[in-house]
Formats: structure tokens, sequence, C-alpha cells
């Protein structure tokens, strides 16, 4: 899906800030 | 199941009794002690002080400590339940209580209006909405004209806001979240399911035996 045809708060949670399951890769 | 052969491992100054931290979360106490085995790692990968400081967040998050994110700086904000610019053991298992699976829905909701709410007024206004998009488009390296993320911005506002008033109140967003579910994607964690099993070296180690 386009960004510019994206909801602003489903772009935003595409962050990889947002994504903690990082803090479980070993 | 209980362990055969207990031992007494030393404890960092912020742990919590894992009986009173499952009591408050979704967690079992076998889950709190696996939980400890991560933040142990977690809490001793720059400064070995038994606390997550930031640097430590954004390394475990980005493989990097220097990398600068505005949405992970929001959530080490919000880990910081006392506010003293360390995550300790027992913010970090009530906060990664709300990633549960089992967690309620609305504590996920409200956890990510918080998120959102950048300035903490209690609204998402539209400045706050805008500073998050282009900040993604950023960490993206996706390159969008300023009147397309405007028309992005705008397009949410008007479907969000529905008092109309400039901004997004908490009920507002629970509307919001309620026609897109997928915005709270990223406040469950199945990984949290199956704690036990990431880290299985606190079986040997453990002082709780749980009785089932």
């Amino acid at each position: 899906q386009s960004p510019a045809a994206m909801n602003a708060f489903e772009l935003i949670s595409t962050s990889q800030g947002l994504n903690l399951g990082s803090l479980f890769e070993k | 199941m209980g362990c055969c052969h207990s031992k007494k491992v030393g404890r960092t100054p912020g742990y919590e009794d894992p009986i009173t931290l499952a009591s408050e979360t979704p967690f079992t106490e076998s889950e709190v002690e696996a939980l400890y085995e991560l933040f142990k790692k977690l809490s001793s990968s720059i400064i070995n002080d038994g606390l997550i400081h930031r640097e430590e967040f954004q390394l475990a998050l980005f493989r990097n400590c220097k990398k600068q994110n505005l949405f992970a700086d929001r959530i080490f904000d919000l880990f910081d339940l006392k506010r003293n610019g360390v995550i300790d053991f027992g913010e970090f298992v009530r906060s990664l209580g709300v990633f549960h699976p089992n967690a309620p829905v609305h504590h996920k909701i409200e956890f990510a209006f918080k998120l959102y709410d950048l300035r903490q007024t209690g609204f998402i206004e539209r400045e706050e909405l805008k500073e998050m998009v282009v900040a993604l488009l950023h960490e993206s390296e996706l390159v969008l004209a300023d009147d397309v993320v405007e028309a992005i911005v705008d397009k949410t506002f008007t479907e969000a806001d529905l008092k109309g008033d400039g901004k997004i109140d908490q009920e507002e967003w629970d509307e919001l979240v309620k026609k897109y579910p997928a915005l709270l994607k990223n406040m469950t964690l199945p990984y949290l399911k199956d704690i036990t099993l990431a880290f299985p070296s606190f079986i040997l180690t453990s002082e709780v035996e749980d009785i089932e």
C-alpha cells in the first residue's frame, strides 16, 4: 500500500521503534 | 512444575518479588522469572547496574545505541514509570504486561494513546501527528512532498476528530481503533506467551516453584 494512501497512524505504526519484538531477538 | 535443585542467585537492587509482579500482570511467576533473564541481558549490555538505560534500550531495538528514534524514546519514557531516566525490573515487567496477548484491550488502547500524545496534554494534536509522520518518513528514508504529508494528516484528522475541535481525545482514539484494529498490532507481542521457552535458563536458577 502506498504511504500516501495510508491513515497517518497506520503509517506511524510501521516504525521499527514500535516493534518491541526486537528486544527478544538473540 | 517445581525445580529439583533451586539455587539462590544474586538479584539487582530493583528486583521485585515475582509473586507480586505476577499478581499485577498477565504473567505467571515462571514467566516473570524468565523475563528476569531477558532483563539481565538488556540491563548489562552497556552499564552493568541492573537498570535499563535509554542507550541500552536503543541498542536492543536497533543494534545501535546512538540511533535516535522518536517512537523508541516514547516507549522508553512510558516504561520509565518512576520517571527517573532508567527502567528497573518492576517497571519492565509491568509495562511489558500491557503487550501480553492476554492483557485487557483497553490497556493497550490507553497505552497507544499515551504513546502518541507526545506532549502529554491528554490529546493527540495535529502538530504531533504531523511530527510523527515526518519522523517515520525520516526513519524509513521515504520521501514525500510536504503537501502529501499534509494531506495524509488532514485526512486522518477529519476521520478521527469526531468532535471537530482540532485534537483527538481518548474517546475519539477508542473509536478510531475500533475502525482500524490494526493500529493496535504493535501492542501485542506473541513472544510473551512463550517467554519461558525463549529464556529457559531461569529453570535452573529459579527460586519460584509454581503450584499448579
